[in-house]
C-alpha cells in the first residue's frame, strides 16, 4: 500500500 | 539521496550564504530586492512547518533551519540593521509583490494534493518560490548593472532548481511511485523565469564584461 508521499525535499 | 538533489542543496545553501556574507562584509545591500527576500522567507516559513511533526533526517532538519535563519537574517538586516538599510534602494525596488502571494494562495487552494492545512501551506510555498525572484530580477533591469555578487546569488538560484529538475527526472525514473506534477511544473516555470537572466549572464562572463541586462 502506498504510504501518502511526505515531501522529503527541501 | 541522489547527486543531483545534493548538488541543487548545496547550490541553494551557497546561494544564500553568499547574499548574508555580502550583506554582513560590506554592510551594504545594494542590488538586493528586499521583496524578493521577504517573499523567500514566506516561502521557507509555509514549506518547513513539517520540521516539528516530522522528521525525515538530521541532514533535512538542519538544512531547514539554515534556510529559516538566513532568509530571516537577511530581510532583518535589510529592514532593521542601521547601516545596512542605508543602502536599500526603496525607490527602485517597488514590485507589488502581494501581487503574487494572493494568486500563489488562490492557485494552492485550486490544485493541490491534499486539502489539509500543512499541505496547501506547503503547495502555496512551491507556487510561491516559482515567481519570488521577480522583485529581484525587475530591480536588476531597473539598475542596468549589477554588482557580481548578486549576480552569483540569481545564477546559484538558478543552478539550484535546475539541479532539481535533473533529481526529479532521476527520481522519476528510479522510484516509480515518486510523482508530484506541481513540483515539477511550478520547478519548470522557476528555472524558465531565469532562462533569459543565464543568456545575460554567460554572455558577459563569456565576453568578459559588465553584466548588462536590456531595459
Amino acid at each position: 500500500k502506498q504510504q501518502p508521499q511526505i515531501h522529503d525535499e527541501l | 539521496m541522489n547527486i543531483f538533489r545534493l548538488a541543487g542543496d548545496m547550490t541553494h545553501l551557497a546561494s544564500v550564504l553568499v547574499l548574508l556574507l555580502k550583506i554582513h562584509t560590506i554592510k551594504s545591500c545594494a542590488g538586493v530586492s528586499l521583496k524578493t527576500q521577504e517573499l523567500y522567507a514566506l516561502v521557507f516559513a509555509t514549506r518547513y512547518l513539517d520540521i516539528f511533526t516530522d522528521f525525515i533526517s538530521v541532514y533535512n532538519t538542519v538544512m531547514k533551519l539554515i534556510f529559516l535563519g538566513s532568509s530571516f537574517s537577511i530581510v532583518w538586516y535589510i529592514r532593521r540593521h542601521k547601516i545596512v538599510r542605508r543602502s536599500y534602494d526603496k525607490e527602485q525596488d517597488t514590485f507589488r509583490h502581494y501581487f503574487l502571494v494572493l494568486p500563489c494562495l488562490l492557485l494552492a487552494l485550486l490544485i493541490h494534493e491534499k486539502f489539509t492545512v500543512k499541505e496547501l501551506l506547503w503547495t502555496f510555498s512551491i507556487y510561491l518560490e516559482a515567481v519570488a525572484i521577480l522583485p529581484q530580477l525587475v530591480l536588476l533591469q531597473r539598475t542596468r548593472n549589477i554588482d557580481n555578487l548578486t549576480g552569483q546569488y540569481v545564477f546559484l538560484l538558478g543552478a539550484y532548481r535546475s539541479l532539481y529538475i535533473l533529481n526529479w527526472i532521476y527520481r522519476y525514473f528510479t522510484e516509480r511511485h515518486f510523482v508530484h506534477w506541481i513540483t515539477w511544473i511550478a520547478g519548470l516555470v522557476q528555472t524558465l523565469l531565469y532562462a533569459d537572466f543565464f543568456y545575460y549572464y554567460f554572455e558577459s562572463w563569456k565576453n568578459n564584461v559588465k553584466l548588462q541586462l536590456p531595459a
